[in-house]
């Protein structure tokens, strides 16, 4: 029973196809933080620098990627890309959580070739209190850059898909806008299934 | 934890574009319980790349801007709302709302408080139309009310009538088999009236609490 209304809500909620923005690359990847190879690293890449927003949780203790993010969009900075892990939270980790984050944000900037100032953006979900596995995540990043990035459908669920922790599906909507004749598509992803009741600002 | 990402290609200014995340994030994200925990984590972003062309969108652009405000949050609504539907262990996917509160944050904080009432959830779960809890909650959501001109529903969701629960503060007499029928559906709504002189506003979104609930969250970390 329990399997049939999971199976149903997938069915149900994701698309089996979508309109996606233009001028951006997403995808995702396994680096085994996640048990049984599930994708675990999700990246989100514009390829042209974008101007860039955010809410934050009000929890007093902010993880380590929010608290970077946070700086890097305070800077002004225009983002070229989001980055997101999924199995641990990097929260409640102290100064090195904060060192991890940071080394997550270089080394998506120097993959991407964007050096100047910090032009990425990171988010973490998963268990609080444990040290991120960067020995898993880093190798990983210029592989999911290079080879795992893409436009169709199946990228930006694949890409949902990597952020998800005890979700039971992907969260992935897109839709076109007409605004005084232009044509504008947004896309969006999110995850969350327990810890939620949010208060952002 | 919460995380969420919109990203378009319209030419939406910087400073527009915060305005207009934080303006739907309030009315959607900002808008949904599953179980009352606030994360370390909850994070939304935008990203506006202008690859789409067009003149920019400002917040002076008026027209286009309230456009495309409105466009976002309708947006961020739908992407929340799958939220709460995949909430852990949920059965239920309902939909709280509270009108005629002296404000729209009050109107919020007693929509909020159903909604994190635990007792209102394992109520919803065994589809038991336990008003009483409903009340309890509203009552101490610490905003004014009228309580003899406060109004209790169940709206379902086949577009049927609906099912008084309290009318100007007094209990209806129930027809059992019907309140059953109704939170047979996976959806619900629930239409709260307060009865001041306010014409606030609001609507929350959450599930029931089930067994599973617990379940998944026994051995989280392990």
């Amino acid at each position: 029973s329990s399997f049939s209304q999971l199976s149903n809500k997938y069915s149900k909620y994701v698309p089996t196809e979508g309109i996606y923005p233009k001028g951006y690359l997403v995808g995702s990847v396994s680096t085994g933080v996640k048990k049984n190879n599930q994708l675990d690293l999700s990246i989100i890449k514009s390829i042209n620098p974008a101007n860039a927003a955010a809410v934050f949780t009000t929890n007093k203790f902010k993880a380590a990627p929010v608290q970077v993010s946070k700086k890097i969009l305070d800077q002004g900075n225009k983002i070229n890309s989001i980055v997101i892990n999924s199995g641990c939270a990097n929260a409640v980790t102290g100064a090195n959580g904060l060192k991890d984050a940071q080394e997550i944000v270089k080394t998506v900037d120097q993959t991407i070739g964007s050096t100047d100032v910090a032009s990425t953006i990171c988010m973490s979900t998963g268990v609080i209190g444990q040290p991120l596995q960067m020995n898993k995540i880093l190798p990983q990043i210029p592989k999911l850059i290079n080879e795992n990035l893409g436009e169709s459908h199946e990228s930006w669920v694949s890409c949902a898909k990597g952020i998800m922790t005890t979700d039971t599906f992907p969260k992935l909507i897109s839709r076109s806008i007409n605004i005084n004749g232009n044509t504008y598509t947004i896309a969006g992803l999110s995850k969350g299934a327990g810890m939620i009741c949010p208060n952002m600002a | 934890t919460l995380l969420g990402f919109l990203v378009t290609d319209a030419p939406i200014s910087s400073g527009a574009l915060q305005s207009i995340l934080k303006y739907s994030v309030d009315r959607s994200f900002n808008c949904i319980s599953v179980d009352g925990d606030m994360s370390t984590n909850d994070t939304i972003a935008a990203l506006a790349n202008g690859e789409a062309g067009g003149p920019e969108i400002n917040e002076s652009s008026g027209e286009s801007y309230n456009k495309i405000r409105d466009e976002f949050t309708q947006f961020a609504q739908s992407l929340a709302q799958l939220v709460v539907r995949d909430g852990e262990g949920a059965t239920k996917f309902v939909t709280i709302k509270v009108q005629n509160a002296e404000s729209f944050k009050d109107a919020q904080k007693v929509a909020k408080t159903i909604s994190n009432s635990p007792l209102v959830k394992t109520a919803l779960y065994g589809k038991d139309a336990n008003w009483g809890r409903i009340l309890c909650a509203i009552g101490y959501s610490d905003v004014p009310v009228n309580t003899e001109k406060t109004n209790v529903s169940f709206i379902p969701t086949d577009g049927s009538a609906d099912l008084k629960l309290l009318v100007n503060g007094e209990p209806q007499q129930i027809d059992e088999t019907r309140a059953s029928e109704i939170l047979e559906f996976e959806d619900l709504e629930i239409h709260v009236d307060l009865g001041t002189n306010g014409d606030g506003e609001a609507s929350f979104w959450t599930c029931d609490l089930s067994h599973e609930y617990v379940t998944i969250n026994g051995d989280y970390r392990s």
